[in-house]
């Protein structure tokens, strides 16, 4: 729908706004690895279809809270400059559930913004302490 | 800023881009000035400008408003979630969600209606796409992948002037008086 102005808009509709295609996902805030969450498959295909979950079939995924789905909220957090906790916490949910541009952050494994400028490796060592390499810019 | 992987981008060589609309949406012509004036803040810093044709099929960048699943793989999800999405050089390819409440012009942010999506922000952003820009880290530039309901932000800033003129250099006219970001002040940050 088009609206010329915010002043065309009847009233009757913004009083009858339907929620957000991500709005369900706020349940998952709080979310930490380890666990299982009912429903937690649909947003491993959310990080999957912005670049954050790779090599995996969306058909395959379960509604475990695991180290892949660690790893996408890692590198996500870390693009939207965000504290790196790995966990669904609230601030990090608040992003998720933006509207936001179809196109992926990261393409092919390779690019981009933030985490695309780190080396930054998932294994448990390196969690707290990614280490940084300057880019030409 | 960043680039898609490859860095693609239109010819070397390429001063001007045509656009057309799908000829089946039929829309008006304030809507159409709307992405007028989106394809204008790139014009403004860069060497491309950019002409409306009325011929969709030879057009290089094609835009138009779609529901669901609309044949490229990449189906639109209802009201919010994804606005839009547009495709690297030299695709072309501009798609709107049809299903978003789209505010033409006025303040958005005066909106009554908690879904309303500023169109000519969304136009700005996916322009850059189709020009060679991914997405950004910083927060003010119109390549940030993030847009609120109701927020109209169509002004580049210094983050995506730099991507653009990396990719096809600078408008001869172009003063650089675009606002910097905080990452641009912040002399702390390493990159």
């Amino acid at each position: 729908r088009f609206f010329p102005n915010p002043s065309s808009i009847p009233t009757w509709m913004s009083n009858n706004a339907p929620p957000g295609a991500w709005d369900a996902y706020r349940n998952f805030t709080g979310c930490s690895p380890g666990k299982t969450y009912d429903g937690l498959s649909k947003l491993k295909n959310y990080f999957q279809r912005f670049g954050y979950i790779t090599n995996a079939p969306p058909s395959n995924f379960t509604d475990d809270f695991d180290d892949a789905l660690e790893s996408a909220v890692r590198a996500y957090q870390q693009n939207f400059n965000l504290n790196v906790t790995g966990e669904l916490d609230n601030a990090t949910m608040n992003y998720i559930v933006k509207p936001r541009c179809g196109v992926a952050d990261i393409i092919n494994g390779t690019t981009s913004m933030n985490s695309g400028k780190f080396n930054f490796n998932n294994t448990s060592e390196n969690k707290e302490n990614p280490k940084f390499h300057t880019v030409a810019h | 800023y960043s680039f898609f992987p490859g860095e693609p981008r239109w010819p070397a060589g390429t001063k001007s881009l045509t656009y057309a609309f799908d000829p089946n949406e039929n829309l008006d012509e304030t809507t159409k000035q709307v992405f007028a004036n989106a394809f204008n803040q790139w014009s403004k810093v860069t060497t491309i400008t950019f002409s409306e044709t009325t011929s969709f099929s030879t057009a290089d960048i094609k835009i138009g408003f779609y529901s669901g699943d609309h044949g490229d793989g990449e189906a639109f999800d209802g009201v919010l979630g994804t606005l839009a999405h547009a495709f690297s050089p030299t695709d072309g390819r501009f798609h709107l969600d049809k299903a978003e409440d789209w505010v033409v012009s006025g303040d958005v942010t005066e909106s009554t209606l908690s879904n309303a999506v500023d169109l000519e922000s969304v136009a700005v952003h996916e322009i850059g796409h189709l020009l060679g820009l991914g997405h950004s880290s910083v927060e003010e530039a119109i390549m940030y992948p993030t847009i609120s309901s109701k927020t109209r932000k169509v002004e580049l800033v210094n983050d995506d002037i730099d991507g653009i003129q990396q990719l096809y250099g600078s408008n001869p006219n172009f003063t650089g008086t675009s606002a910097t970001t905080s990452r641009d002040r912040d002399s702390s940050y390493g990159f």
